[in-house]
């Protein structure tokens, strides 16, 4: 049963870091195009 | 106008392999981040009484809890940098709209010159008649006057006076039934109703400076997600809020935290972030990001999350 909360805490935890990375990835892109028409 | 002289606009996130000098170069793709979902299918299929296993599987739990910490960093870093660029822009805006409204004010006292009515007829100045005869004639003036300024008027170019629609998710308590979201702004409430679509009632908000600022707020529980606030903007402050950076963009850019993520070495990142002013930045961060906001309906869904994530971290911590 630890070993299956322990899975469970891993999925958790990186379903929240493929969560991230996709908004870091976004922002960086709303980033990107808001320089742009400052440029 | 050349903005980079008032402003540092790189990401300064100083991550490798991406060059800081050049933010353009950032992930265009989602990043790979190494994740464990085949350790954890590799761990379900083994005897869960392992010891080892489970050691190892802590591990990796660790380093992924690092790795989560280290995005979160670097997200809330990319929001700052975001918001003191988003909040140059709107400066920029602010000033060229003045400038556009300048023009079109003069050309309305031309008009009323050329047609010969009096100057600040149509400006709200009311003038007092001696006779009926002199009002309803004034009146009438009037009424011609703005007939032809209606077919004379230009069609307004300016697309910053547009009123822009931004959606926030918020999290929020489910047992909160404020509606209350926190966006650095001071709101008045002047309305709430049911809809059909939603269980959860709708609030209206106006901002605290209305009229001069026309602003307008919608908060809503979600239907799908009733842990979520959905929060709809209505139009562009013409104002800084009251919990808003003071003094200029630069300065901010200036002071932003430097974060430097090792992508290379030792199979995960390493992350060294100096923070100048941390806890003010991260107090305004809050209360700023979700107020700045661009019609971007994916951005301001990864806002709101990102607040999320630096509300969590903070209670962690």
């Amino acid at each position: 049963s630890t070993t299956s909360a322990l899975v469970d805490e891993l999925k958790r935890v990186n379903a929240e870091n493929k969560k991230l990375t996709e908004m870091l990835t976004l922002m960086c892109d709303n980033y990107n195009v808001l320089k742009n028409q400052l440029m | 106008m050349d903005c980079s002289s008032f402003l540092d606009i790189s990401l300064d996130l100083n991550t490798n392999p991406f060059d800081r000098n050049f933010p353009d170069k950032l992930p265009k793709k989602e990043v790979k981040v190494s994740t464990s979902a085949d350790l954890e299918r590799k761990w379900l299929v083994k005897d869960e009484g392992d010891e080892q296993s489970g050691s190892e599987l802590r591990e990796e739990l660790n380093r992924v809890n690092a790795e989560n910490k280290k995005l979160k960093e670097m997200l809330a870093t990319v929001c700052e940098n975001y918001y003191a660029l988003h909040s140059h822009l709107e400066k920029l805006q602010s000033r060229q709209s003045e400038q556009t409204e300048l023009p079109t004010k003069k050309r309305k006292q031309d008009t009323d010159e050329l047609l010969g009515f009096p100057i600040g007829l149509g400006s709200g100045k009311t003038e007092n008649s001696s006779s009926n005869e002199d009002h309803h004639h004034h009146h009438h003036q009037h009424e011609q006057k703005n007939q032809l300024l209606s077919c004379k008027r230009p069609v307004v170019t300016d697309s910053f006076n547009k009123a822009k629609v931004s959606t926030v998710l918020v999290p929020a308590d489910s047992s909160d039934t404020s509606l209350t979201v926190k966006d650095g702004y001071q709101w008045r409430k002047y309305g709430q109703k049911v809809t059909r679509d939603n269980p959860s009632p709708r609030a209206y908000f106006r901002c605290s400076f209305a009229p001069s600022c026309p602003v307008k707020k919608k908060v809503q529980r979600s239907a799908e997600d009733p842990s979520l606030l959905v929060a709809t903007y209505e139009g562009t402050h013409n104002h800084l809020g009251p919990n808003a950076f003071e003094g200029d963009a630069t300065s901010q850019a200036g002071s932003t935290n430097t974060v430097t993520l090792d992508l290379v070495h030792g199979g995960g990142h390493r992350l060294a972030l100096e923070k100048n002013e941390r806890g003010t930045m991260q107090d305004v961060l809050v209360k700023q990001m979700a107020s700045l906001l661009t019609n971007d309906s994916k951005f301001t869904a990864s806002l709101a999350a990102a607040i999320s994530g630096r509300l969590l971290e903070q209670s962690r911590t």
